[in-house]
């Protein structure tokens, strides 16, 4: 299974459509403070399921929709789309693609969707229950938090273990 | 189940041993579940010994050395399965410049089985990575990526030390 | 005293908007006291909004945005009372190049008033401060002192980034 | 009233006496990880006063005292003394000089003096009530922390603010 690409629109800082593109090995992502990195990895966290605006840096889900600057109108929806490929044998999908989308308007209600058709959030989290992308992932580590593992309660640290299990 | 849990911290642990002492080029480490207490229950507790100090609480730690051994257990719980994509958000930010060499090392190690996206301030995991990606925000407020060669990495995106002479 | 203590509290708000303008080069920032509860009781409330951006809760800045407006503050709490003497540990860690320029300009300000230890890997820091203090551990677990030039600093303990081309 | 200098002995990674020596400005304290940069600002806090182990990253206050090395034994007292220059018409003491120094044994009582004289704690923290070293100082600002005064709630920021009215 390999991570093709990350769509970001209206997510954010991120107003207009905006796509990420990944190849193998290590992809470093720079730039100024505020810039918008770490928006990247909260988008792909959100699409995943997220249900914690606070995990996301924000009060409410709706602190994630672009709010606007001094030049720029604030807009009514987020959407999020992470295309994987190489999943068959990996996932239980047809065919060797897969696009999970999520969509948010103002009113908070999420939507989501895999390869363009409407599921629950469950299924997401069902199709990735075993591939350590789960919900207590040590696959994705924010900013200063890197200590926070080892900074843990002993009971705290044990969710990163049962999602290894 | 009690079994698969058990079996899965056995492996977590002899490999965080193993990484914890590339990561440091020596010492020794270990993870211990809580005495008396039911596996499927019992807090994990981490010790850390840097070469040449004496075994301690992790608390005693550096904030660098305690960023070193929390990219250890990482790996570690990577080892016992594999998620096909990680995020690392700036977990080089405490690190000098021989222990990012180290983790460079280490990750590179996993560069085959896992895609990574590594946020970075500091050259060096710039420069040892597959891609780079910019993020800059041209009009105030509005992120935009671009995908960057290392000799067009803007300066200002970086932060500035030195090697060893 | 009440009267003493939002004394303090007025200033420190209209030295922490001075002092954010100066670090951020724009944009503004404000405090204000819990509504509706005594002065002597109330808990504070921090706003912030980097040049061009919406004036936001302070959980939705970046890392470094963050920080910088942390060193707003704490240089505003100086002007209200100027101890003779600070630690900073590491406070420039989440900083870009430019902010960490920004940064030792407002400690510059000071140094005639506040005489200042600075933990630092960062080149910039070192290069403008005006006495050196290298820590190395020669024999392990064991921490000596020494004074150095600019010129004698090992390399290995700044981290490497780059200034603005 | 100006820091002259710290001395260190018995306390964290200091089994020799060492001495810090401080001037005017800025002075930048560098090493690689792990060499005892922080361990110089725990002495300053710990000599003022501080009460908590857990402040200073311990456990119990005894494993302040240096624990021993690979090759060196533990020892069974820490001491710290901090000498003050020009605190005439600041502090309320003769002369020009003042030196606070803090004792600890391994059974865990601490020992206060000034200027060699033995005092209370409650005298120490009389003496520095006014210079905003007390104890919610703004002038420590721990590593990795310098983000935590924004992120406190509300409520704890207000330390900060009385320890400066
Ligand atoms: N809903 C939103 N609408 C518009 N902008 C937003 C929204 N939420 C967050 N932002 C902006 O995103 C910025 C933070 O971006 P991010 O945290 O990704 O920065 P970063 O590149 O990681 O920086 P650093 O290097 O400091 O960590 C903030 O300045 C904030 O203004
Ligand atoms: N009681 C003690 N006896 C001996 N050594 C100790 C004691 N307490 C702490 N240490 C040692 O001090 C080291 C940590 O030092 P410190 O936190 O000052 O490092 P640092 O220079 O700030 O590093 P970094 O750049 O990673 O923040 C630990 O490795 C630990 O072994
Ligand atoms: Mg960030
Ligand atoms: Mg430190």
């Amino acid at each position: 299974m390999r991570l093709r690409t990350i769509d970001i629109f209206g997510f954010k800082s991120f107003p207009h459509r905006t796509r990420v593109e990944f190849g193998p090995g290590v992809s470093a992502v720079v730039g100024p403070n505020g810039c918008g990195k770490s928006n990247v990895a909260d988008a792909f966290r959100w699409a995943l399921g997220e249900q914690s605006a606070k995990a996301l840096r924000g009060d409410v889900m709706e602190d994630l929709i672009f709010n606007g600057t001094a030049d720029t109108p604030p807009l009514s929806m987020a959407e999020v789309s992470i295309t994987f490929g190489d999943v068959s044998g990996y996932l239980p999908v047809d065919g060797d693609e897969l696009v999970v989308t999520r969509r948010m308007y103002r009113s908070g209600e999420s939507h989501y969707f895999v390869n363009r058709q409407p599921v629950r959030l469950k299924d997401v989290r069902d199709l990735f229950a075993d591939t350590g992308l789960g919900k207590a992932s040590y696959a994705v580590v924010e900013q200063g938090m890197v200590e926070s593992i080892v900074k843990a309660k002993a009971d705290e640290r044990r969710a990163f273990f049962e999602e290894a299990a | 189940s009690r079994e698969k849990f058990v079996a899965t911290f056995e492996l977590v642990r002899e490999e965080f041993q193993r990484i914890f002492r590339e990561a440091f080029g020596g010492g020794q480490a270990d993870l211990k579940l809580q005495a008396g207490a039911d596996p499927l229950d019992a807090g994990i507790y981490v010790y850390a010994q840097p070469p040449g100090k004496k075994m301690e609480h992790l608390s005693l730690l550096s904030g660098g050395e305690k960023a070193l051994a929390a990219i250890a257990l990482i790996f570690a719980l990577f080892n016992a399965r594999p998620a096909p994509f990680a995020i690392l958000d700036e977990v080089d930010a405490p690190l000098d410049e021989n222990n990012i060499g180290r983790f460079l090392k280490i990750l590179a190690r996993y560069r085959d089985a896992v895609q990574f996206m590594v946020i970075t301030h500091a050259r060096r995991t710039m420069e040892e990575s597959d891609a780079i990606y910019g993020v800059t925000m041209e009009r105030r407020g509005i992120s935009k990526v671009l995908s960057l060669k290392m000799q067009e990495v803007p300066l200002e995106f970086m932060e500035v030390a030195a090697a060893t002479p």
